[in-house]
């Protein structure tokens, strides 16, 4: 349940770039082998007064199956690359500020599945309480779903759409102003020791903000 | 439609520079 909504901006931006250090030491100082991490940033429509999740940053690591795939060529179908390679080539000339320089590998090489979970993520809010991340910052718990054959049961279409991915593992921690999502493609158990060291890297103050 | 917000448009910058550490740094298929 993902629902395209425009928004005001929110009320409060954080720093991406403390936010990337964030990340880093959560996903590389960590044990487990985590794919990305997210940061869904609350806000509110001021139009329909609706409370909305919606993208902050990411930090993407990548998996084993990325180079395996790339590889071994076992990647999506022809059609589906095309398609994904044909996505990444528009948005890399608006990033690049609509620049003519030749098509290089970055968008030429074969988008895993993971890859496109993880951009298809840039386009995604939630709103009222809805998906996995709305309803972590609803419920102000956090939520853990270890296991593909539990994602794919999952009421959300967003924890559906990561085991088709490949991703075992989806977690989501309300923190302050938002959720942080964590994704693998592992089978991660729940650990406090994981989830307090989001919370405390995630616990944001005044002074850290934009 | 070039209207990317700020913060998509960094991220996505910063993802497209790592993706191409990552394919530069991947061991090339040996034939």
């Amino acid at each position: 349940p993902t629902t395209a909504v425009a928004a005001t901006p929110p009320p409060m931006y954080f720093n991406q770039e403390t936010l990337q250090q964030r990340f880093q030491a959560l996903i590389e100082g960590a044990k487990e082998k985590w794919t990305y991490a997210i940061f869904w940033q609350s806000s509110v429509d001021e139009a329909s007064g609706a409370s909305l999740l919606g993208w902050g940053d990411g930090y993407y690591k990548g998996c084993e199956e990325d180079r395996q795939k790339r590889t071994l060529g076992n990647a999506a179908s022809a059609a589906e690359q095309e398609h994904r390679k044909r996505v990444l080539r528009e948005l890399n000339s608006l990033v690049a500020g609509g620049g003519s320089s030749s098509p290089d590998e970055v968008v030429e090489e074969e988008v895993t599945d993971t890859e496109w979970f993880f951009l298809v993520s840039m386009t995604q809010s939630f709103v009222n309480g809805a998906g996995i991340p709305g309803q972590a910052l609803f419920s102000g718990s956090p939520i853990w779903i270890a296991g593909g054959d539990r994602l794919q049961v999952s009421a959300c279409e967003r924890a559906r759409q990561a085991e088709v991915f490949g991703l075992r593992t989806m977690v989501c921690v309300p923190v302050g102003g938002g959720v942080v999502e964590l994704g693998s493609t592992d089978l991660i158990f729940q650990s406090n020791e994981i989830m307090n060291k989001i919370r405390f890297l995630f616990s944001f103050n005044a002074t850290e903000m934009e | 439609d070039g209207d990317l917000p700020h913060a998509r448009r960094i991220s996505l910058r910063r993802f497209l520079e790592k993706r191409k550490e990552r394919l530069t740094a991947a061991v090339p298929y040996a034939s």
